[in-house]
């Protein structure tokens, strides 16, 4: 953790905070809720009690702008910069502000930002906190879609509040039993200021157990998805990606987290039309639109945009043929044609994957195009195709991309 | 992902930015002391690989472009 040169921090246990405006984004009664809880992240592993007023000067003025708005950092539009905090101080410090140009949600979605994750960050910055290099820490500086049920301070941020304001009064200065979300006291304008409390007991650090990648030459290694982008493969299994790229030698590894933030739950299947730069990720019943970085406006969009049936309920894999312009949708033992020139699903689809990929005689997990071929992934094999013939060429183990 | 040239030089400018608001460089105007400008530059993104626990290279490479272009916070992560 950090704090700011000469750790400015309230002198104070009792702060005031000020909702000076809302986002059209969220219900008020639920940008009201993230906010206290927010706080209270805070109040449980502190002796701070914050208090919400509805007029005048607060300590901590919250408000939601768009670009310019009055001070030293200009928003910048959607992505980039959402947010940022002044620290403890008069006047505009301990204010923070919200970029209204970004899509602030209730809950971590594919399709915003978590309105109460990026308060408590900024909320840290309002009572001292600096910018943590820890990774997973609140106070690391990059967003972190993350489920924010049950979420817990981690231990990084709990050290680094404890040491400009002490633990919790009467409260052991470690913490040693998680307690429960505490819902928000509900108040109406009408009312006095109001307090939140803080729970009963202080907040248990999150454990920090993540998945591990499994090994690149591990002979039991299946994927979820397998695209190109830009010349490069992409191999997608859980978070993380396997990139194989024609412009370095070494198997890059990576996380859909550091790509496309919003997308971090992984994908079923995706597919590239390189004409376009466009590449779709499908997920469930959903599929997105990428293109370099970005994901397009308008996505997700429901899988039924493409002509499926309402009975279809994900896909299993998906290829485009550059040449035929086709590209292939595999859905248990069949597959369907959609041709990219007329965005719509080709007559006398779905067909047996078998009747027309002799050799083929399951579901597909992922599948690729390269180099003349469809490569077609089932469990830890993969079935060479000739995109002409479809007759099947060979069977190799599905990692045999990574040199192993 | 790979880049166009075009893409090459927004990719310079983005970091210039994000060097900007984020790890106090100021770029050098003066064209005689370009090479000092770039000197500095591959100074502070030093600075900011080792901040992200990135390969430090002082070098714009992919790893260190993909952090720059993750939505965060506008507070800087160091100050001068």
């Amino acid at each position: 953790y950090s704090t700011f040169p000469h750790s400015p921090r309230w002198r104070k246990e009792d702060v005031t905070y000020r909702i000076l405006n809302f986002t059209p984004d969220m219900l008020q009664a639920d940008v009201e809720e993230a906010i206290a809880k927010a706080f209270q992240l805070w109040s449980s592993v502190t002796p701070l009690r914050f208090t919400r007023v509805y007029s005048g000067h607060a300590d901590i003025m919250i408000s939601f702008a768009s670009g310019f708005h009055g001070d030293f950092y200009s928003f910048d539009g959607p992505g980039g910069t959402l947010a940022h905090a002044y620290p403890p101080g008069n006047d505009i410090g301990g204010d923070a502000h919200f970029d209204e140009d970004e899509n602030w949600t209730k809950f971590t979605t594919y399709s915003g930002y978590n309105l109460f994750l990026v308060a408590a960050h900024e909320l840290g910055h309002s009572l001292g906190l600096g910018h943590s290099n820890v990774f997973g820490a609140l106070m690391y500086p990059i967003y972190m879609a993350k489920d924010t049920r049950d979420y817990r301070l981690p231990q990084d941020d709990i050290d680094g509040i404890q040491a400009l304001y002490g633990p919790p009064r009467e409260s052991p200065a470690l913490p040693t039993k998680a307690s429960p979300p505490q819902q928000p006291t509900e108040v109406t304008p009408a009312e006095e200021p109001t307090e939140v409390s803080p729970p009963e007991a202080p907040t248990e650090p999150t454990p920090s157990k993540a998945p591990e990648r499994p090994e690149d030459c591990d002979p039991r290694l299946t994927f979820d998805a397998i695209t190109t982008l830009r010349g490069e493969i992409l191999f997608f299994k859980g978070s993380f990606v396997w990139r194989k790229s024609p412009y370095f030698s070494a198997i890059e590894h990576d996380t859909i987290s550091s790509f496309w933030p919003a997308l971090a739950g992984g994908f079923d299947a995706g597919y590239e039309v390189d004409k376009k730069d466009r590449v779709l990720f499908f997920k469930d019943g959903q599929y997105w639109a990428v293109s370099g970085y970005n994901i397009e406006p308008g996505f997700p969009q429901p899988i039924q945009n493409l002509g499926f049936p309402s009975s279809i309920r994900r896909i299993d894999a998906a290829v485009h043929d550059q040449n035929t312009k086709r590209t292939y949708f595999f859905v248990g033992n069949k597959y369907w044609s959609f041709n990219e020139n007329t965005q719509a699903m080709e007559r006398g689809y779905p067909r047996k994957i078998a009747a027309d990929f002799q050799g083929i005689g399951h579901s597909v997990d992922a599948a690729l195009q390269r180099n003349g071929h469809f490569y077609f992934f089932h469990g830890p094999n993969q079935y060479e195709v000739d995109i002409k013939s479809k007759k099947l060429i060979s069977k190799m183990r599905s990692n045999s991309w990574f040199n192993c | 992902f790979p880049v166009v040239p075009e893409e090459e030089r927004e990719d310079v400018q983005l970091a210039k930015k994000y060097l900007e608001s984020f790890y106090d460089f100021k770029e050098e105007k003066s064209s005689l002391l370009k090479s000092k400008g770039l000197d500095q530059m591959a100074a502070k993104i030093r600075e900011m690989q080792s901040f992200f626990g990135l390969e430090v290279t002082g070098q714009l490479n992919r790893k260190t472009l993909d952090m720059m272009k993750q939505p965060r916070c506008g507070i800087p992560d160091v100050r001068s």
